[in-house]
């Protein structure tokens, strides 16, 4: 493909990304090194801070909030479990706010909506995880993550400290996003990278691969480019990113086995229609 | 399709504002 060609790509992706994904890398980047003049971000450390957070946090969208107990005579494992519980549930709103936003990034992905439609629920079904683990990467830091858009930073340590498996969910997500971060991408490089994940041949059951893979090559080929001449310092910086690919695979193997886990131990857990949709049959 | 109704939603949906 013709060089102008790859770099008008790389633009249009770049600019849709930046038009559907409200926290971009530079910004959290900006909050977490305190270069903003927004506030600085609330910190939850604990659950008392998890409780005063609380109120930033959009978790209205659930039917459980109506559900909530009585917390009258209630002791304070009984409390935590169900501050637990509420903020699974607020994470899940977001999670799905977040497959909504992908989807219309995968959208704007020329050619991607000409493919067949049962293709294209088959390539969002098993890219979105491993679109929104990596979307992670740029919020977290080795001590913590930003959430609710860059508002509140919550620390690795709280969240290790939750009970199993609510514990196990994002440790795996840290120790990924602390070695991709080191790679050292900027939003432009994200967008080339997220449609070259979306746009995978081998996920299960498509119907008709080439065209996809086609679509895939020109973005590979985008990418590259755009690695060489965004970074031209860095070394095999194409094949180290195509590399975490591997990696992100078995990020969604755990995810799926924990959020497994969780429906089988909680029972008061509802999971969103859309999550479930996603997670049925995958993997 | 019925398995993945959102989905098709949100695919065949030309801006994002669905009911989610």
């Amino acid at each position: 493909p013709e060089a102008a060609d790859l770099r008008s790509l790389a633009k249009h992706l770049y600019e849709s990304y930046l038009k559907n994904f409200p926290l971009t890398k530079a910004k959290a980047r900006a909050i977490l090194s305190g270069k903003t003049n927004d506030n600085a971000p609330f910190v939850i450390h604990d659950m008392k801070s998890l409780l005063e957070g609380e109120q930033f946090i959009n978790c209205c969208h659930l039917p459980h909030q109506g559900q909530q107990r009585e917390s009258t005579g209630a002791t304070l494992t009984e409390l935590q479990r169900e501050v637990e519980l509420r903020f699974f549930h607020s994470c899940q709103s977001r999670s799905a706010e977040a497959v909504s936003e992908v989807t219309e990034f995968a959208k704007s992905i020329p050619g991607f909506s000409i493919l067949d439609l049962n293709d294209q629920v088959t390539l969002l079904k098993y890219g979105v995880i491993e679109v929104l683990s990596i979307m992670m990467a740029p919020l977290m830091n080795k001590d913590g993550t930003l959430i609710s858009y860059g508002q509140i930073f919550m620390t690795r340590e709280f969240l290790k400290s939750l009970r199993k498996p609510f514990s196990d969910m994002m440790e795996p997500k840290f120790e990924f996003s602390v070695k991709f971060n080191m790679l050292e991408l900027d939003d432009s490089d994200m967008a080339l990278f997220l449609a070259v994940i979306i746009l995978s041949g081998d996920r299960p059951g498509l119907l008709n691969v080439k065209p996809i893979e086609e679509l895939q090559e020109n973005v590979l080929h985008s990418l590259e480019l755009h690695l060489k001449t965004n970074h031209p310092d860095s070394l095999h910086l194409f094949a180290k990113v195509l590399q975490k690919m591997t990696d992100l695979r078995q990020l969604v193997t755990h995810h799926v086995q924990v959020i497994q886990l969780l429906k089988e131990s909680e029972v008061d857990l509802c999971l969103h229609p859309l999550l479930q949709e996603i997670m049925r049959d995958l993997y | 399709k019925e398995k993945h109704k959102i989905l098709h939603r949100l695919l065949q949906n030309s801006t994002s504002p669905v009911d989610l």
